[in-house]
């Protein structure tokens, strides 16, 4: 009920006018959408229960590893159902296959698809998907960590209460099948984190600093 | 650390 409590309100893309490129203009606003998006994780991550206890070091760590898996998570949620198989990215912001493979994220749209149909395929509850969530980066083989004990810790609180809610809905094997889906997560990020850094090394498309910052450590 | 200092700096801010 607190990762339900403090999830935050989707954002709304602030279209982008400084090109009279249409396909740039789509990339330029998406990844304006990503950067704000960040930094309301940045916001959000600090109020996971046990995570503000973690040092420095390793809240960093979890976040530099972990942040687009989370993000793809909203993303993939807000994708399901979506008519024309459009990716959600807000509710002013849906790309068709077309508009992602003109620009250049066509690879990026195969892999966020077949991460929505298999949540959509797996009826995620929104008490899952949060939990999904926090779980993405606290489970996120962060190296090197500065305390595995607390790290451990943190990972155990939300194991223990995704453990507690399936076992109120009296689902056996809800937790297992959502921690399994994992592996999918963990490849969808790292297929969208290569799609940035593509745009951004071979097409110049300039990124925002803390985007760029976040790309990075994972270059 | 310099190289991450956005993400330190806002880990750091208490909100």
């Amino acid at each position: 009920s607190h990762l339900l409590l403090t999830e935050p309100t989707p954002l709304a893309a602030n279209q982008d006018d400084s090109t009279n490129d249409g396909s740039l203009r789509t990339l330029l606003t998406l990844c304006d959408l990503l950067n704000r998006e960040l930094l309301v994780l940045i916001g959000w991550a600090k109020q996971i229960p046990g995570f503000s206890g973690l040092s420095l070091v390793d809240q960093m760590s979890l976040l530099q590893s972990g942040w687009m898996e989370a993000l793809l998570v909203g993303v993939a949620w807000r994708s399901q159902g979506a008519p024309g198989d459009e990716l959600v990215f807000a509710g002013n912001l849906r790309l068709d296959e077309a508009q992602c493979r003109a620009t250049g994220l066509a690879d990026l749209y195969e892999a966020l698809r077949h991460l929505t149909a298999k949540y959509q395929a797996m009826n995620l509850s929104p008490e899952e998907v949060v939990t999904l969530k926090a779980m993405a980066l606290a489970n996120s083989d962060a190296d090197p960590v500065d305390c595995p004990d607390s790290v451990q810790r943190f990972q155990d609180g939300l194991h223990e209460a995704l453990q507690e809610y399936e076992s109120s809905r009296r689902e056996q094997h809800r937790a297992g099948r959502l921690l399994m889906s994992l592996p999918l997560l963990r490849q969808t990020a790292d297929r969208a984190v290569q799609a940035f850094l593509r745009l951004h090394r071979h097409r110049c498309v300039p990124l925002h600093k803390l985007l760029l910052e976040m790309l990075d450590a994972k270059a | 650390k310099e190289k991450h200092k956005i993400l330190h700096q806002l880990l750091q801010n208490s909100t």
